[in-house]
């Protein structure tokens, strides 16, 4: 079985920006073993 | 070769018959049954030779060839039998479940139960945790992921008619996974229309139009005042083993508006099977919940597999998958159900239960 998450997350505001610390990053790596409550992917305000 | 071992033989037929009491020529005389047989076994001869080059030409391109039905048939009925024996031998349980959980690893310290205690293998397979074995992370700018498994692929979906990709060379729409009602694929339909008919747009152009397309599905994060929206789209497609914990969680706070019951088929989700079967994920039959959480849209749509008998839903009990009348029309619309009559929904707290995949 296969679970497929399909969201919406803050990004920066401009595409020169695409690194700044807003911008929703993904925590983990294809291949990955991840558990139920751990983070996927955080963001953070600025 | 054939076709001329054939000839020999027609000529041999030939002469036998006729050759020897008529004139020369008349042996070289083949009855027409005999050219359309010919013929058909030259066209029969020439398509086993394309097939077989096709599928060679498949496998130096690494993809393995789908199992034969009657071999799915019978592992299938092979596979229920033994289920059915083993629920019936109770001292045969523990060994079982044992031997199962070596060859999936599966954790079974964390089975909120001792394993002469589940009645079936179904039971085993749908375990619950024991309390505290899945800590939340209580971080409010993260999300966490909803199922024990392994990460196959994520991004973020950034163009109109956004595809995802099963493994390279298979790709499949959003909207086809969600359905053609869903918030974002709705609005999408009438955008990628309008880009069809305005070729000249930049790519730029064509961006904005996507994010307005998304802020559109959920108006709450539309920030009319900068230039682009605050929050983009992103998935991520996470595939649970056979051993693996099948319950779904909450992956936020989540108010769920929307679900959708897809009857489809029931191909395995395996690596080979991602790799054999196209669009895969839009096959098999799945189930969708699709709402709001506090940065916009959220979808979690959950893909059946062989293994898989059922999708049960904790917030819709009454739900039934895998029904043998509905496997007639797999390809049919999906059965939709608003959980909004009165703009509420299903809250779910970030962690709360939300789904099981069931076996058998």
């Amino acid at each position: 079985s296969t679970v497929v998450l399909v969201f919406q997350a803050p990004i920066s505001l401009s595409q020169e920006k695409r690194d700044s610390s807003s911008e929703f990053k993904f925590l983990v790596q294809r291949g990955d073993r991840v558990r139920v409550g751990e983070a996927l992917g955080r963001w953070y305000d600025q | 070769s054939s076709l001329k071992k054939l000839h020999k033989t027609a000529e041999a037929r030939a002469f036998v018959n006729g050759g020897g009491g008529g004139s020369k020529g008349d042996s070289f005389l083949l009855p027409g049954a005999t050219v359309a047989t010919l013929l058909m076994l030259g066209v029969l001869h020439g398509r086993r030779m394309y097939e077989d080059r096709k599928a060679e030409e498949a496998r130096e391109n690494g993809a393995e060839l789908e199992f034969q039905p009657d071999v799915k048939v019978a592992a299938s009925a092979l596979h229920f039998q033994m289920l059915g024996i083993i629920d019936k031998c109770v001292s045969l349980r523990p060994h079982v479940y044992g031997a199962w959980a070596r060859a999936f690893h599966s954790n079974l310290e964390e089975a909120a139960l001792p394993l002469d205690e589940y009645a079936s293998l179904r039971e085993f397979f749908v375990r619950t945790l024991k309390e505290g074995s899945r800590p939340i992370d209580p971080d409010p700018r993260c999300l966490v992921s909803p199922v024990d498994g392994t990460v196959l692929r994520f991004g973020e979906l950034r163009e109109a008619g956004a595809m995802i990709e099963q493994v390279k060379g298979f790709s499949y729409s959003v909207f086809s996974l969600l359905g053609a009602n869903s918030f974002l694929p709705m609005i999408a339909k009438g955008d990628m229309h309008e880009e069809s008919s305005e070729p000249e747009n930049t790519s730029r152009e064509k961006n904005k139009k996507s994010w307005l397309r998304v802020s559109l599905a959920s108006p709450k994060v539309w920030d009319p005042v900068s230039e682009r929206p605050m929050n983009g789209l992103f998935y991520c497609v996470i595939y649970l083993k056979p051993g693996d914990y099948h319950r779904i969680h909450a992956p936020a706070d989540w108010n769920v508006l929307v679900r959708r019951h897809f009857s489809g088929r029931l191909f395995p989700v395996n690596e080979r099977a991602t790799r054999t079967i196209r669009n895969l994920y839009v096959e098999n039959e799945r189930v969708v919940l699709e709402g709001l959480w506090k940065e916009g849209f959220m979808a979690l749509a959950a893909i059946g597999a062989t293994n898989i008998g059922s999708i049960e839903l904790s917030i819709e009990p009454e739900l039934q998958t895998n029904q043998a009348r509905k496997k007639l029309l797999p390809s049919g619309p999906p059965e939709e159900q608003l959980y909004e009559p009165d703009g509420i929904g299903r809250m779910l707290k970030k962690g709360d239960e939300v789904a099981a995949f069931n076996m058998g």
